[in-house]
């Protein structure tokens, strides 16, 4: 398991951009 | 090629940079192209004039990005009257550097055995996009946070190519790095970086609308003077 974090974290920087 | 569809970076067509009524009859036409990691600039010099042309020479003022020819222009042959040649110079950046206005405007002369001549062109800016833009996504999410909002630019950019992935390849092939890619309520967002020559980083998030050829381009750049110049090239190259 490589998860880094950084999938969920592109994740959240998306959604905030589209509903701020 | 036989090897399937291998996009190559984006050059413009080439236009006359030097007219033959102001070059006392010599015609140069031109473009920028980056292949291979190298920066060229591809011109055709015609002698429209009714006397040979010989001795060419080129030479560049300082500019922003330090531009400079990295060899020298190679006519071994003199020109007859209405006789075109190629040429291809290979160009660096390692030339002085001056800020001009506008950033991208490059100061050219070329002499021959019949005088000085002096134009300006401008160069996209994509020429200078670097092979090894692709940033870390830790990094590029810890850099997109760290430069401030003030320093983000939105542009709006027609005519984009329908899917994310044709638009991913299209930029790749010019060096636009797509570092992360999400779907948010229907939208596509790529997340992608470009660095250059001179070592300036410039993150970019493009927004595709469904249904629409129309995207959103934000770019957050610690020197958000490039921005502007960075979007003309994003756009010629989604266009093309």
């Amino acid at each position: 398991e490589l998860d880094d974090g950084l999938d969920e974290a592109f994740s959240r920087l998306a959604e905030s951009r589209t509903n701020p | 090629t036989g090897t399937g569809a291998v996009l190559g970076a984006y050059v413009a067509p080439k236009s006359v940079w030097l007219h033959a009524m102001k070059g006392k009859g010599l015609e140069i036409s031109g473009t920028f192209a980056r292949r291979s990691g190298a920066v060229f600039m591809d011109l055709v010099f015609t002698n429209r004039a009714l006397q040979v042309m010989s001795d060419f020479a080129i030479q560049f003022n300082r500019n922003s990005f330090g531009l400079a020819p990295a060899a020298p222009l190679q006519i071994l042959t003199p020109l007859a009257p209405n006789q075109s040649t190629e040429v291809s110079l290979p160009l660096n950046t390692v030339g002085s550097v001056m800020k001009m206005d506008p950033l991208n405007n490059l100061q050219v002369a070329v002499k021959n055995n019949i005088d000085v001549f002096y134009f300006s062109v401008v160069y996209p800016l994509h020429i200078l996009f670097v092979e090894d833009g692709k940033m870390e996504r830790q990094m590029f999410l810890a850099t997109w946070k760290d430069i401030p909002n003030e320093n983000e630019a939105q542009f709006q950019i027609r005519e984009c190519p329908p899917n994310p992935d044709s638009v991913s390849n299209k930029l790749q092939a010019s060096n636009v790095f797509t570092v992360a890619r999400r779907t948010v309520d229907g939208q596509d967002m790529l997340y992608q970086s470009i660095k250059l020559t001179n070592g300036i980083w410039v993150l970019a998030e493009l927004r595709l609308q469904p249904g629409s050829p129309s995207s959103a381009l934000s770019l957050k750049c610690r020197a958000p003077e490039v921005s502007s110049f960075v979007f003309q090239a994003v756009e010629a190259i989604l266009k093309n």
